[in-house]
């Protein structure tokens, strides 16, 4: 792994005191090969390893820290710190009810997070429904119902279009005196110039106070474009990756935050409805690091 | 890349850059820019023709056509892990081999996942193919057998498996995959004639961790690879047809039940080079 050859490199090393630039571009290269093996994408990469060497080259060698591990220490923390340092919860906003968007790509995990959230929610005594606004995928609706019935979650789907399903769903929402609505939009291709509109027009008409971007943990270098893309279009609050039950290293997680800036909320560790955690900055960085 | 008009270290900069942002993952990257440099070429043409020829060379001698016999009982599997587009390949190649005069029966073998067997009866309305299927919970391996007796009884000559995605690191569920093959080639007294790993084309490298395994356990007989009608470029194939010599059968390219197409190399590596 990535510790092991970073330390081979680096006991060959004789010096105290600064490092060589030499000695740091050995190190780059390793870090380089270990970062593009987890999927972070090839320009966040560069970016981060000019970081890394900037620090390296400025900073003293201290007494009882190896150069190796200095050069690691100082990886570790460009990571958590492009991550997101601090946690961050849901913003509710100031209307009742609530109104949280999951959005994303075709089989990201939207769904089952939608269903995810509104246990954890509910576990917070906080009145919570289900808007099923998938009207497109085969048999959305009773996957969301079958889920929420679990959960005893009640799932709306009142209308025809996502549009008026989600205006439906307000409406029932308030009678019933929910505290929040969780809204599953149909998955779609950030390419996709009609649905983009069609989520730009319900984000616009209903000013969710939460828009979270579903993200397959496993995604590849298209991770920039996906984010990319749906940052330009609606306003993103935040991110969801999910999958990370598998042994993904999950550098999908940098290019998203490099592109948006915005926070990775939870990830998603599984399919039952408790899979859900809080995002660990620290603890993600080790894992892409491998 | 190939508006660049001199073969200098910043076109080798571009050419990786290209190369590694769709997913064709570092060691094959660097492995294809040494040969390059090696050849020592003086124009843009050469390197293009070259790179074409090589990744070419990757997927001869491979059969990516589907294995059937019509006077048989063909049974496919479709394998993968979660949200690849399992379901919706099996729609589709049940749309795709009714075209071509096959009489195909679904298996509902996603006895797990929610609204899995509501999702696969849709798709069969829409093939105009039946689905057999029990409540949800059941066991998968007992509706694959149920369903093989349904076309020996009806003369269906292709039976579809539907299974519910799965990580590759759950051991468990990896066996469960098995028992399903071992259970139709005991009732049926020959193999399964293919299954299938659906892998979606936005994942990146742990695809081929993905394959590894599934292939390990399974007789993996071919790749569906979905969702090419994203931006992402789906480079993790070369080095997975290279490692494992697993042919790409077929390609889907949207949502649509005819949107399952036979998979074409040549088309593929001039999208790949774009
Ligand atoms: N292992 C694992 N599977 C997950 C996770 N999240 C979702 N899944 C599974 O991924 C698959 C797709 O999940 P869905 O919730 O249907 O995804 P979706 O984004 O709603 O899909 P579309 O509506 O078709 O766009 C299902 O098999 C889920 O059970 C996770 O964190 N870990
Ligand atoms: N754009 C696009 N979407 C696709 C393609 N293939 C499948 N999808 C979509 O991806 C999502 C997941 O497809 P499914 O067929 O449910 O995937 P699955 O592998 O069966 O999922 P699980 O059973 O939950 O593991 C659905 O919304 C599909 O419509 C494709 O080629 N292009
Ligand atoms: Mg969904
Ligand atoms: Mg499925």
């Amino acid at each position: 792994n990535l510790t092991e050859r970073l330390q081979n490199i680096f006991k060959r090393l004789r010096n105290r005191g600064l490092l060589s630039e030499k000695d740091v571009e050995e190190a780059l290269r390793e870090i380089r090969q270990a970062l593009l093996e987890a999927d972070v994408h090839y320009k966040v990469v560069k970016d981060l390893l000019n970081k890394v060497k900037e620090k390296s080259l400025k900073e003293e060698v201290l007494k009882n820290v190896s150069p190796f591990q200095q050069v690691l220490k100082i990886l570790y923390e460009e990571l958590v710190e492009l991550l997101g340092k601090e946690r961050v919860g849901l913003n509710f906003g100031k209307k009742k009810p609530a109104l949280i968007f999951l959005v994303g790509l075709q089989g990201s995990g939207k769904t089952t997070t939608c269903v995810k959230l509104a246990y954890k929610l509910s576990q917070e005594q906080r009145r919570v429904m289900l808007v099923a606004g998938d009207t497109f995928r085969p048999a959305a609706v009773e996957q969301l119902k079958i889920l929420g019935e679990k959960i005893k979650v009640p799932v709306i789907q009142e209308g025809s279009s996502s549009k008026e399903i989600i205006d439906n769903a307000l409406k029932i929402g308030k009678e019933r005196l929910m505290d929040v609505l969780i809204v599953d939009t149909t998955g779609r291709l950030h390419i996709d110039e009609e649905m983009m509109k069609e989520l730009e027009d319900l984000t616009n008409t209903f000013s969710p106070s939460e828009v979270l971007l579903v993200l397959d943990g496993m995604t590849g270098q298209d991770a920039i474009n996906i984010a990319e893309k749906f940052k330009q279009r609606i306003p993103i609050t935040g991110i969801i990756l999910t999958k990370l039950d598998g042994d993904a290293r999950g550098g999908a997680a940098l290019s998203v935050r490099a592109v948006t800036g915005k926070p990775i909320k939870f990830i998603g560790v599984g399919e039952k409805v408790f899979d859900l955690e809080y995002f660990y900055p620290d603890r993600l960085a080790g894992r892409i690091l491998g | 890349i190939f508006k660049i008009n001199k073969l200098d270290d910043n076109f080798y900069e571009e050419l990786e850059a290209h190369l590694l942002q769709g997913d064709l993952g570092l060691e094959l990257t660097e492995e294809i820019i040494r040969e390059i440099k090696n050849k020592k070429f003086s124009q843009l043409l050469e390197v293009r023709i070259f790179l074409k020829e090589y990744l070419c060379a990757l997927f001869s001698g491979l059969n990516n056509n589907l294995n059937l016999h019509p006077e048989i009982i063909n049974v496919i599997i479709f394998s993968g892990v979660n949200g690849t587009g399992k379901t919706s390949s099996i729609g589709k190649m049940a749309y795709y081999l009714k075209s071509l005069g096959y009489s195909p029966v679904i298996s509902a073998s996603d006895t797990f996942r929610a609204g899995a067997i509501e999702q696969i009866k849709i798709w069969g309305e829409r093939a105009g193919v039946e689905v057999i299927a029990q409540k949800e919970g059941s066991d998968p391996a007992s509706v694959a057998y149920n369903s093989l007796e349904f076309a020996k009884a009806r003369g269906k000559n292709v039976v579809l498996i539907d299974t519910a995605g799965r990580m590759h690191t759950k051991t468990n569920l990896i066996e469960e995959l098995r028992k399903i093959e071992r259970v139709v080639e005991k009732n049926l007294g020959y193999p399964v004639i293919e299954n299938l790993l659906v892998i979606d084309a936005t994942l990146g490298q742990n695809v081929i961790k993905q394959v590894e395994i599934f292939k390990d356990a399974l007789n993996l007989t071919g790749i569906i690879l979905t969702k090419l009608d994203g931006t992402a470029k789906g480079g993790v194939i070369f080095n997975l047809v290279k490692r494992f010599s697993l042919p790409v059968k077929f390609v889907s390219i949207g949502e649509s039940i005819e949107d399952l197409k036979i998979f074409q190399p040549e088309e593929f590596i001039d999208n790949f080079l774009i």
